[in-house]
Protein backbone atom coordinates (compact mmCIF):
# COMPACT_ATOMS: atom_id res chain seq x y z
CA UNK A 1 0.00 0.00 0.00
CA UNK A 2 1.43 3.87 -1.06
CA UNK A 3 2.04 5.52 2.16
CA UNK A 4 0.35 9.00 1.90
CA UNK A 5 0.70 12.29 3.48
CA UNK A 6 -2.32 11.78 5.80
CA UNK A 7 -0.83 8.41 6.81
CA UNK A 8 1.98 10.21 8.66
CA UNK A 9 1.53 14.15 8.91
CA UNK A 10 1.20 15.58 12.14
CA UNK A 11 -2.65 16.94 12.95
CA UNK A 12 -2.01 19.27 15.82
CA UNK A 13 0.67 21.91 14.10
CA UNK A 14 1.33 24.64 16.18
CA UNK A 15 1.15 27.74 14.32
CA UNK A 16 3.04 31.11 14.31
CA UNK A 17 1.45 34.58 13.58
CA UNK A 18 2.81 37.18 11.81
CA UNK A 19 2.77 39.96 14.31
CA UNK A 20 4.67 37.24 16.76
CA UNK A 21 8.08 38.37 18.05
CA UNK A 22 11.15 36.43 17.11
CA UNK A 23 11.50 35.91 20.52
CA UNK A 24 8.61 34.57 21.19
CA UNK A 25 8.79 32.12 18.05
CA UNK A 26 11.92 30.99 19.53
CA UNK A 27 10.49 30.14 22.30
CA UNK A 28 7.55 28.11 21.10
CA UNK A 29 10.52 25.85 18.94
CA UNK A 30 12.29 25.20 22.31
CA UNK A 31 9.49 24.78 24.70
CA UNK A 32 7.45 22.32 21.71
CA UNK A 33 10.93 20.99 20.69
CA UNK A 34 10.32 21.55 16.97
CA UNK A 35 12.01 23.28 14.12
CA UNK A 36 9.51 24.45 11.61
CA UNK A 37 6.37 26.79 12.55
CA UNK A 38 3.68 27.75 9.66
CA UNK A 39 2.74 31.82 10.04
CA UNK A 40 -1.52 31.76 9.25
CA UNK A 41 -3.49 34.60 9.60
CA UNK A 42 -6.60 34.64 11.61
CA UNK A 43 -8.69 32.44 9.36
CA UNK A 44 -5.89 29.66 9.89
CA UNK A 45 -4.44 30.48 6.53
CA UNK A 46 -1.19 29.50 5.27
CA UNK A 47 0.98 33.18 4.75
CA UNK A 48 4.19 31.56 5.37
CA UNK A 49 6.70 29.80 7.39
CA UNK A 50 9.59 30.29 10.12
CA UNK A 51 11.98 27.69 10.89
CA UNK A 52 15.20 27.80 13.20
CA UNK A 53 17.50 28.17 10.58
CA UNK A 54 15.52 31.70 9.97
CA UNK A 55 15.90 32.52 13.82
CA UNK A 56 20.13 31.96 13.03
CA UNK A 57 19.52 34.26 10.18
CA UNK A 58 18.31 37.15 12.51
CA UNK A 59 21.25 36.42 14.67
CA UNK A 60 23.45 36.01 11.89
CA UNK A 61 22.27 39.31 9.92
CA UNK A 62 20.88 41.79 13.03
CA UNK A 63 17.52 41.13 11.86
CA UNK A 64 14.81 41.69 14.54
CA UNK A 65 10.98 41.08 12.97
CA UNK A 66 9.12 38.50 11.98
CA UNK A 67 8.63 39.90 8.86
CA UNK A 68 12.16 40.55 8.10
CA UNK A 69 12.71 36.57 8.40
CA UNK A 70 10.36 34.49 7.06
CA UNK A 71 9.96 32.86 3.87
CA UNK A 72 6.15 33.77 1.99
CA UNK A 73 6.85 31.73 -0.97
CA UNK A 74 5.79 28.30 0.88
CA UNK A 75 6.33 24.66 -0.51
CA UNK A 76 3.43 22.79 0.80
CA UNK A 77 2.22 19.22 0.63
CA UNK A 78 -1.67 18.21 0.50
CA UNK A 79 -2.83 15.05 2.67
CA UNK A 80 -3.34 12.52 -0.57
CA UNK A 81 0.14 13.16 -1.94
CA UNK A 82 2.15 9.95 -1.64
CA UNK A 83 5.55 10.02 0.37
CA UNK A 84 7.73 9.57 -2.22
CA UNK A 85 6.43 13.02 -3.87
CA UNK A 86 7.11 14.47 -0.29
CA UNK A 87 10.74 13.61 -0.59
CA UNK A 88 11.43 15.16 -3.93
CA UNK A 89 9.94 18.67 -3.03
CA UNK A 90 12.07 18.56 0.06
CA UNK A 91 14.88 17.89 -1.78
CA UNK A 92 14.18 19.47 -5.02
CA UNK A 93 14.10 22.97 -2.38
CA UNK A 94 16.54 22.16 -0.23
CA UNK A 95 14.08 22.14 2.89
CA UNK A 96 13.03 20.03 6.10
CA UNK A 97 9.41 20.09 6.52
CA UNK A 98 5.95 20.75 4.34
CA UNK A 99 2.96 22.41 5.77
CA UNK A 100 -0.32 20.60 5.02
CA UNK A 101 -3.20 22.62 3.60
CA UNK A 102 -6.55 21.80 2.27
CA UNK A 103 -7.84 23.46 -0.96
CA UNK A 104 -8.57 26.80 0.82
CA UNK A 105 -4.94 26.73 1.71
CA UNK A 106 -5.98 26.16 5.50
CA UNK A 107 -3.33 24.19 7.87
CA UNK A 108 -4.37 20.83 8.61
CA UNK A 109 -0.94 19.31 9.49
CA UNK A 110 2.70 19.17 8.67
CA UNK A 111 5.31 16.38 7.57
CA UNK A 112 9.11 16.80 7.73
CA UNK A 113 11.91 14.79 7.16
CA UNK A 114 12.24 13.26 10.73
CA UNK A 115 8.84 11.68 9.66
CA UNK A 116 9.88 10.02 6.61
CA UNK A 117 13.72 8.60 8.13
CA UNK A 118 11.16 7.43 10.93
CA UNK A 119 8.41 5.57 8.47
CA UNK A 120 10.83 4.56 5.61
CA UNK A 121 13.66 3.45 8.34
CA UNK A 122 10.92 1.11 10.24
CA UNK A 123 9.51 -0.36 7.23
CA UNK A 124 13.01 -1.89 6.20
CA UNK B 1 22.12 -4.10 -1.34
CA UNK B 2 22.24 -2.87 2.76
CA UNK B 3 23.37 1.03 2.07
CA UNK B 4 25.41 2.07 4.73
CA UNK B 5 26.40 5.22 6.22
CA UNK B 6 29.26 5.56 3.85
CA UNK B 7 27.21 5.32 0.76
CA UNK B 8 25.55 8.16 1.69
CA UNK B 9 27.10 10.34 4.43
CA UNK B 10 28.99 13.86 3.41
CA UNK B 11 32.24 13.44 3.75
CA UNK B 12 33.20 17.65 3.85
CA UNK B 13 32.03 18.27 6.95
CA UNK B 14 31.85 22.09 8.10
CA UNK B 15 32.50 22.02 11.65
CA UNK B 16 32.93 24.61 14.60
CA UNK B 17 34.86 25.03 17.34
CA UNK B 18 34.35 25.38 21.06
CA UNK B 19 36.07 29.38 21.01
CA UNK B 20 33.53 30.07 18.04
CA UNK B 21 30.68 33.23 19.27
CA UNK B 22 27.10 32.21 18.19
CA UNK B 23 26.98 34.62 15.62
CA UNK B 24 29.70 33.41 13.88
CA UNK B 25 28.48 29.78 14.42
CA UNK B 26 25.02 31.37 12.82
CA UNK B 27 26.73 32.62 9.91
CA UNK B 28 28.70 29.62 8.66
CA UNK B 29 24.74 28.13 9.18
CA UNK B 30 23.15 30.63 6.92
CA UNK B 31 26.17 30.74 4.03
CA UNK B 32 26.80 26.91 3.74
CA UNK B 33 22.79 26.40 3.86
CA UNK B 34 22.97 23.95 6.93
CA UNK B 35 21.64 23.45 10.33
CA UNK B 36 24.08 20.76 12.13
CA UNK B 37 27.86 21.76 13.09
CA UNK B 38 29.78 19.24 15.05
CA UNK B 39 31.91 21.05 17.17
CA UNK B 40 35.46 19.42 16.66
CA UNK B 41 38.87 20.19 19.26
CA UNK B 42 42.39 20.83 16.88
CA UNK B 43 42.56 17.09 16.36
CA UNK B 44 39.29 17.30 14.65
CA UNK B 45 38.32 15.02 17.70
CA UNK B 46 34.56 15.72 18.15
CA UNK B 47 33.31 17.58 21.83
CA UNK B 48 30.04 18.47 20.97
CA UNK B 49 26.96 19.36 18.78
CA UNK B 50 25.48 22.47 17.66
CA UNK B 51 22.37 23.13 15.81
CA UNK B 52 19.94 25.89 14.38
CA UNK B 53 17.57 25.08 17.11
CA UNK B 54 20.51 25.72 19.74
CA UNK B 55 20.30 29.39 18.01
CA UNK B 56 17.17 29.41 18.91
CA UNK B 57 17.55 28.76 21.97
CA UNK B 58 19.98 31.42 22.35
CA UNK B 59 17.97 33.70 21.10
CA UNK B 60 14.68 32.35 23.41
CA UNK B 61 16.91 31.75 27.28
CA UNK B 62 19.54 35.45 26.13
CA UNK B 63 22.23 33.02 25.88
CA UNK B 64 25.23 34.65 24.99
CA UNK B 65 28.23 32.12 24.62
CA UNK B 66 28.37 28.68 22.31
CA UNK B 67 29.42 26.42 25.62
CA UNK B 68 26.06 27.56 26.88
CA UNK B 69 23.99 25.90 23.81
CA UNK B 70 26.04 23.49 22.69
CA UNK B 71 25.40 19.73 22.70
CA UNK B 72 28.41 17.69 24.59
CA UNK B 73 26.50 14.16 24.81
CA UNK B 74 26.56 13.80 21.02
CA UNK B 75 25.06 10.59 19.52
CA UNK B 76 27.25 9.33 16.22
CA UNK B 77 27.33 7.05 13.49
CA UNK B 78 30.05 4.85 12.19
CA UNK B 79 30.64 4.68 8.08
CA UNK B 80 29.75 0.54 8.40
CA UNK B 81 26.18 1.04 9.47
CA UNK B 82 23.16 0.41 7.78
CA UNK B 83 20.90 3.35 7.14
CA UNK B 84 17.68 1.58 9.43
CA UNK B 85 20.15 2.00 12.02
CA UNK B 86 20.65 6.16 11.90
CA UNK B 87 16.80 6.46 10.84
CA UNK B 88 16.49 4.42 14.75
CA UNK B 89 18.38 6.74 16.69
CA UNK B 90 17.42 10.17 15.14
CA UNK B 91 13.85 8.91 16.06
CA UNK B 92 14.64 7.59 19.34
CA UNK B 93 17.04 11.10 20.30
CA UNK B 94 14.21 13.22 18.74
CA UNK B 95 17.32 14.60 16.52
CA UNK B 96 17.92 15.12 12.61
CA UNK B 97 21.51 14.70 12.42
CA UNK B 98 24.38 12.75 13.14
CA UNK B 99 28.25 12.94 13.27
CA UNK B 100 30.49 10.07 11.56
CA UNK B 101 33.18 9.24 13.54
CA UNK B 102 36.06 6.87 13.00
CA UNK B 103 37.77 4.86 16.10
CA UNK B 104 39.57 8.28 17.23
CA UNK B 105 36.44 9.88 17.84
CA UNK B 106 37.77 11.61 14.48
CA UNK B 107 34.36 13.52 12.37
CA UNK B 108 34.62 12.06 8.96
CA UNK B 109 31.14 12.38 8.07
CA UNK B 110 27.92 13.93 8.67
CA UNK B 111 24.71 12.39 7.88
CA UNK B 112 20.81 13.64 8.38
CA UNK B 113 17.39 13.11 7.66
CA UNK B 114 17.23 14.90 4.79
CA UNK B 115 20.01 12.70 3.23
CA UNK B 116 17.78 9.69 4.50
CA UNK B 117 14.41 11.19 2.88
CA UNK B 118 16.05 11.46 -0.25
CA UNK B 119 17.82 8.55 -0.59
CA UNK B 120 14.91 6.66 0.41
CA UNK B 121 12.24 9.30 -1.42
CA UNK B 122 14.14 8.25 -4.67
CA UNK B 123 14.56 4.57 -4.38
CA UNK B 124 10.71 3.90 -4.69
C1 LIG C 1 16.53 26.69 2.14
S1 LIG C 1 16.45 25.94 3.73
C2 LIG C 1 18.19 25.71 4.01
C3 LIG C 1 18.56 25.11 5.31
C4 LIG C 1 18.20 23.65 5.52
N1 LIG C 1 18.37 22.86 4.35
C5 LIG C 1 16.82 23.46 6.10
O1 LIG C 1 16.09 22.58 5.64
O2 LIG C 1 16.48 24.18 7.04
C6 LIG C 1 16.07 27.26 4.86
C7 LIG C 1 14.98 28.18 4.40
O3 LIG C 1 13.91 27.43 3.85
C8 LIG C 1 12.69 27.98 4.24
N2 LIG C 1 11.68 26.91 4.26
C9 LIG C 1 11.58 25.88 5.11
N3 LIG C 1 10.50 25.11 4.82
C10 LIG C 1 9.93 25.69 3.74
C11 LIG C 1 8.76 25.39 2.94
N4 LIG C 1 7.99 24.35 3.18
N5 LIG C 1 8.48 26.22 1.91
C12 LIG C 1 9.25 27.28 1.63
N6 LIG C 1 10.35 27.60 2.33
C13 LIG C 1 10.68 26.83 3.38
C14 LIG C 1 12.91 28.56 5.59
O4 LIG C 1 11.99 29.59 5.89
C15 LIG C 1 14.34 29.05 5.49
O5 LIG C 1 14.38 30.40 5.09
C1 LIG D 1 16.40 17.32 20.86
S1 LIG D 1 16.48 18.10 19.31
C2 LIG D 1 14.85 18.79 19.25
C3 LIG D 1 14.53 19.60 18.03
C4 LIG D 1 14.40 18.85 16.73
N1 LIG D 1 13.77 17.57 16.86
C5 LIG D 1 15.72 18.73 16.00
O1 LIG D 1 16.02 17.66 15.48
O2 LIG D 1 16.42 19.73 15.91
C6 LIG D 1 17.50 19.57 19.55
C7 LIG D 1 18.75 19.33 20.38
O3 LIG D 1 19.37 18.14 19.94
C8 LIG D 1 20.77 18.32 19.91
N2 LIG D 1 21.34 17.43 18.91
C9 LIG D 1 21.22 17.49 17.57
N3 LIG D 1 21.90 16.50 16.99
C10 LIG D 1 22.45 15.78 17.98
C11 LIG D 1 23.28 14.61 18.05
N4 LIG D 1 23.69 13.98 16.96
N5 LIG D 1 23.65 14.16 19.27
C12 LIG D 1 23.25 14.78 20.39
N6 LIG D 1 22.48 15.87 20.39
C13 LIG D 1 22.09 16.36 19.22
C14 LIG D 1 21.00 19.76 19.57
O4 LIG D 1 22.23 20.23 20.01
C15 LIG D 1 19.81 20.42 20.25
O5 LIG D 1 20.17 20.86 21.54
Amino acid sequence: KTLRVKDVMVRDVITAKESDSIENVAKIMIEKEINHLPVVDENNKLVGIVTSWDISKAVAQGLDTLDKIMTREVITATEDEPLEEVAKKLSKFNISGLPVVDKEKKVIGIITSSDLSRVWGSKK
